[in-house]
């Protein structure tokens, strides 16, 4: 049997949130080690990559490794029943064909059990392997965010470069252009409003920025989001769940 | 415009 509850269930919100409008539906796979999910969108140009370790729970039980497919879209009509501020505890029996959402609020006078049919998906698992990057980048959630939204306003791709002091942000488009730039700036006054930068190489590279909004979707969950980025390689767009684990999203360039 | 490459042709089979 699966059993985990975490405490925090807002989390798991904005996880299916962040991914929803990506994919459709997905494995959640779960085993000793945790809870986790790899899914690509339906035209194989993006992946979402998602882990929550087992200690990240406040109680993880997994008797037997499983597969729970799931619709996306169903669940997240499940879990907006549950309070921003509830516990959610998912339960599923060994080749059972629902897995059970209890949500409890914080004073316990509310408890509610939702019940969402599984289903058989197939899906295909790609082989990431372990890179070291030409360059990461460390920048406020809220920033990139902006970012990404602003520029989708001009153009359809964004060029971003890195160098060792700053990394830019240029589109363009029928009515013109634009070009961010972010400065590395640790500070240390203001740990969240840090940018970071750690380069091996200068690396540029364009995406398709409907995809990096989609992505920004995943800003709640923290307060900075890491790029990874090499030459002709997908970009890595990481978001670091406090304590619990990591929602990271690949993009194959243009 | 330059072409939108898919995952595959980065990464193989897990």
């Amino acid at each position: 049997m699966f059993e985990a509850r975490l405490a925090q269930g807002a989390l798991l919100k904005k996880v299916v949130e962040a991914i929803k409008d990506l994919i459709e539906d997905a494995n959640f796979d779960c085993n000793n080690s945790g809870f986790s999910l790899q899914a690509m969108d339906s035209s194989h140009v993006s992946l979402v990559a998602l882990s929550l370790r087992a200690d990240g729970f406040e109680h993880y039980r997994c008797d037997r490794n499983i597969s729970m497919g799931m619709k996306l879209a169903n669940l997240s009509k499940i879990l907006k029943c549950a309070g921003n501020d509830d516990a959610i505890t998912m339960k599923s029996e060994d080749n059972g064909d629902t897995i059970t959402f209890m949500f409890e609020s914080p004073n316990q006078e509310r408890l509610s059990e939702f019940d969402l049919k599984l289903m058989d998906i197939d899906s295909e698992h790609l082989g990431i392997p372990e890179a070291e990057y030409d360059a990461t980048v460390k920048v406020p959630s809220s920033e990139f965010q902006r970012i990404v939204k602003d520029l989708a306003s001009i153009g359809d791709t964004v060029e971003i470069s890195v160098t060792k002091d700053a990394v830019k942000f240029s589109t363009s488009g029928d009515i013109g252009s634009a070009n961010i730039m972010c400065r590395q700036n640790k500070s240390v006054d203001k740990p969240e409003e840090s940018t970071e930068i750690d380069i091996n190489e200068p690396v540029a590279l364009t995406f398709a920025l409907r995809y990096l909004n989609s992505f920004a979707k995943a800003t709640p969950l923290s307060p900075h989001v890491v790029l990874k980025l090499s030459k002709d390689l997908p970009v890595v767009v990481e978001y670091h769940i406090p304590d619990v684990g990591r929602l990271g999203f690949y993009l194959a360039p243009k | 415009k330059a072409s939108q490459g898919r995952l595959e042709s980065f990464f193989g089979p897990a």
